[in-house]
């Protein structure tokens, strides 16, 4: 028997347990720091993407209390529509009595998506829900002994990756943890100096926005400035992505993205992938450009050879080598 | 005090053919980005 690897490109996605009521539902949810809301699909949900998914059936939990508002909430990669109720949220052992939820009875764009629903880590702000975040719900209640979380999204396993609530375990990271201030409370956004390859600065020149995203699998930024770096490396288009020979990626260069001035440096390895067909595609994809400001998202891509903490307590989010 | 929640990188290859060619036409489109396209009260 000759046994060959398997390039896993759509191996992207990192998702958690959580249960919701009692006695309690388990769901498969993405802990996304972009977003505010926790949501999973109701019983009631008539979408395919329901079809696939576990569904909350509130008529068996003795602690759901429904409310008569609605939400709906537009991600980049689909929308969906549903009632906002209570319920008894847990993660691990950590308890969020009666927390606000989305229950989702429209989906558009997530058919097929490996997960049941998102559970999100930014700020109150985010949310159209309209109540109090788990994580906020946590703190409030005084389930955390400190208010922070942090990822370790492991590189080459299917498993081993966590995400860690109320302190963060050293053993998943080398070196110092560098600290670094959000532009502003309420979002898991950071100030980025520049992103240079060999000594030369190809993007973000004159400062631009970082987005520290969990819920995001490729590292996103303006289609000019993309396009510099994918000629940089010699990647050549081809459908909607760009590919590199993968005999090249060895010597392809890295690339440095220095925040609070620190380099944070991304090797080929992590950002040319071999997909299935034994070609290797860049993980870089394109973001509608604002006109006032230059945002990238740093996401799994970046977050993998990155331990990640965010510190609600003093606003900020730290960064470290993962093991 | 710590509470871990292991997380899996959720391994699609596994899945049937046609789920993955319909996660590819996905990706194409969005590449599993859930950051926020609006902000609440932007409707």
């Amino acid at each position: 028997i000759s046994t060959h690897p398997l390039g896993n490109i759509e191996d992207m996605v990192y998702v958690g347990n959580i249960t919701i009521g009692t006695p309690p539902q388990k769901f498969q949810v993405v802990f996304d720091t972009g977003s505010s809301d926790l949501w999973v699909p109701s019983i009631s949900c008539t979408s395919q993407f329901c079809s696939s998914h576990a569904l909350f059936r509130h008529l068996e939990s003795s602690t759901y209390w429904p409310t008569q508002k609605t939400f709906s909430i537009e991600y980049g990669s689909g929308r969906m529509k549903g009632v906002v109720a209570h319920d008894t949220v847990r993660i691990g052992d950590l308890v969020s009595n009666d927390q606000q939820f989305g229950l989702s009875l429209e989906h558009s764009g997530f058919k097929g998506m490996p997960f049941d629903g998102i559970l999100g880590l930014n700020y109150p702000n985010f949310s159209f829900t309209g109540g109090t975040p788990i994580f906020d719900n946590l703190m409030n209640q005084g389930a955390i002994s400190e208010p922070v979380f942090a990822f370790y999204l492991s590189k080459s396993k299917l498993e081993g990756s966590v995400v860690m609530f109320g302190g963060v375990d050293k053993s998943y990271y080398q070196g110092a943890l560098n600290w670094v201030p959000l532009i502003q409370a309420g979002d898991w956004r950071v100030h980025m100096d520049r992103i240079s390859m060999e000594g030369q600065v190809i993007a973000c020149s004159g400062g631009c926005e970082a987005i520290v995203d969990t819920g995001t699998s490729l590292i996103h930024g303006p289609r000019r400035l993309l396009n510099k770096i994918l000629s940089f490396i010699g990647a050549t288009p081809r459908g909607s992505k760009h590919y590199v020979s993968c005999s090249a990626v060895n010597t392809l260069p890295s690339i440095d993205f220095t925040i609070n001035g620190i380099n944070y440096t991304l090797p080929a390895q992590a950002y040319a992938i071999k997909d299935s067909t034994g070609d290797c595609y860049i993980f870089f994809k394109q973001i509608r450009a604002s006109r006032t400001t230059e945002t990238w998202i740093l996401s799994d891509v970046f977050l993998r050879q990155y331990f990640s903490v965010f510190d609600r307590g003093n606003d900020r989010i730290g960064l470290a080598q993962a093991v | 005090c710590i509470v871990k929640i292991p997380l899996t990188r959720v391994n699609i290859m596994r899945k049937t053919r046609s789920e993955k060619n319909m996660l590819n036409d996905f990706l194409k489109k969005h590449a599993y980005r859930l950051y926020l396209t609006s902000s609440p009260g932007s409707n």
